[in-house]
């Protein structure tokens, strides 16, 4: 475990605490993707089928269960509590058109042809163009409150924060994986125009617009 | 089948 998975880890717990937090006190999943958060739940319950078959650490385990459980509880509060508020109408992405390339991909690029790797596969594949729906959104309505763009920040540094992670890896321990890793960098620069408006305006207090 | 670290990452 280096520090920058550590960092990357609680930087992804933060960013869905943060989203939870902001619909749970605003009673409202306004500017928030639903596609973007059911693709998310698509991601952990493909990717931690190994939840019950192989024990890894506490750790490990604690947050595939926290990650699962949280992301279901985020459509929950979306498509069910506050869906009165949930704006489809900016929601337009078409997911399939990143689930079935993804599916594709998965079966061509996997460690081997088993149900298990080709579904981690898919997840890597997915999570990294997961957000796509979200960022979308926020074009499409031109802003996002305030809450909403310290989430995204929080979650386009987790994968980040990997990048940092795997070169340690590589470099101490001689190995990395490619998919995680190609996935990981394709998903980091998906954020790249969204971290620039970040640091130049919401860092300095201005809400997040996206200049028409 | 010595898989890559991947499956002790999140």
């Amino acid at each position: 475990m280096t520090l920058f998975r550590l960092a990357g880890d609680l930087s992804h717990v933060l960013a869905i605490l943060l989203l939870l937090y902001k619909i749970w006190t605003t009673k409202s999943a306004a500017g928030i993707s639903g596609k973007t958060q059911l693709m998310f739940c698509m991601v952990y319950v493909t990717r931690y089928l190994d939840l019950f078959t192989s024990f890894i650490s506490v750790y490990n385990s604690t947050m595939k269960v926290l990650f699962i459980s949280a992301s279901v509880a985020t459509v929950y509060l979306i498509y069910f509590k506050f869906k009165a508020t949930y704006d489809g109408n900016h929601d337009t992405f078409r997911m399939e058109f990143v689930i079935v390339p993804a599916l594709i991909l998965a079966l061509i690029w996997n460690y081997a042809f088993t149900f298990f790797e080709i579904s981690w596969a898919f997840s890597i594949f997915l999570e990294a163009v997961a957000i796509l729906p979200q960022l979308f959104m926020v074009t499409k309505t031109g802003e996002a409150e305030n809450i909403t763009s310290h989430y995204l920040f929080a979650l386009g540094s987790y994968r980040a924060l990997y990048i940092l992670n795997w070169i340690d890896r590589y470099y101490f321990e001689g190995h990395w994986d490619p998919i995680a890793v190609t996935a990981g960098i394709v998903q980091t620069v998906l954020y790249g125009d969204f971290f620039y408006l970040y640091f130049t305006r919401v860092i300095k207090g201005r809400k997040l617009q996206v200049l028409p | 089948l010595n898989l890559p670290s991947h499956h002790d990452e999140l």
